[in-house]
């Protein structure tokens, strides 16, 4: 594994500890996405289907199983927690999450490595996530008092993204034969999608003022 | 190789 691989997993595992800690300690899911949350879940259950079929290593059964386990918990914080649903802003987290899950679906099954039923989830998994986050911006676009935590959140989440196309182009040049074309695409994709919010998040933090998303 | 087994990343 190379090292931008493993600083990419390790900024999503970041990601999803500063939102946890958000939650579980402030008690708090404001100006979180529920949307995003429930997709990220939906995008893990499909894509480590072989987490008990096909064994790549200890690290990686380990990290399959903490992103899981993760997102689930945020989503049953969210949803059932007595206090943190109180705080989740139901009123602007308005995007139709459940109409991209149909078209990344179909996308899958037109658009497979291979066609059977594990490649097909993978390859869902793959599309919904590059669109997964869309709820969670549009969230953001729509709070004023976008709070720390959850702009580091976002600001981990898609550093992870670019890390993992540096971990794409290091991979491509040393290994041979290794092409991933659904998933570089659909990453690239993923990864242009946070272009605006880093550009407000850098500005903010340039100017040490809070970080608002212009509408 | 299969295709999923070349699968090794997250």
């Amino acid at each position: 594994m190379n090292l931008f691989r493993l600083a990419g997993d390790m900024t999503h595992l970041v990601s999803v500890v500063v939102l946890l800690l958000k939650i579980h300690t402030i008690k708090s899911c404001a100006g979180v996405s529920l949307k995003t949350q429930e997709l990220y879940a939906l995008v893990f259950a499909a894509r480590y289907l072989d987490l008990f079929v096909h064994f790549v290593s200890l690290y990686n059964t380990v990290m399959k199983l903490v992103f899981l386990a993760s997102s689930f918990t945020i989503v049953w914080y969210m949803r059932r927690h007595k206090i943190v649903r109180r705080t989740y802003d139901k009123e602007h987290d308005t995007f139709r999450h459940h109409f991209i899950v149909l078209p990344c679906l179909v996308l899958g099954l037109l658009l497979n490595e291979k066609f059977t039923f594990r490649e097909v989830m993978w390859a869902f998994s793959i599309y919904l996530e590059a669109v997964a986050i869309l709820p969670q911006l549009v969230l953001l676009q729509r709070t004023r008092n976008i709070d720390n935590l959850t702009a580091q959140y976002v600001f981990f989440l898609g550093a992870y993204r670019v890390l993992y196309i540096f971990n794409w182009i290091y991979r491509y040049f040393t290994e041979p034969h290794f092409v991933h074309w659904i998933s570089w695409i659909a990453g690239i994709v993923q990864t242009l999608l946070y272009g605006d919010f880093f550009y407000y998040y850098i500005l903010s933090w340039k100017n040490n003022v809070k970080l608002e998303l212009p509408a | 190789k299969d295709a999923s087994e070349r699968k090794d990343e997250l």
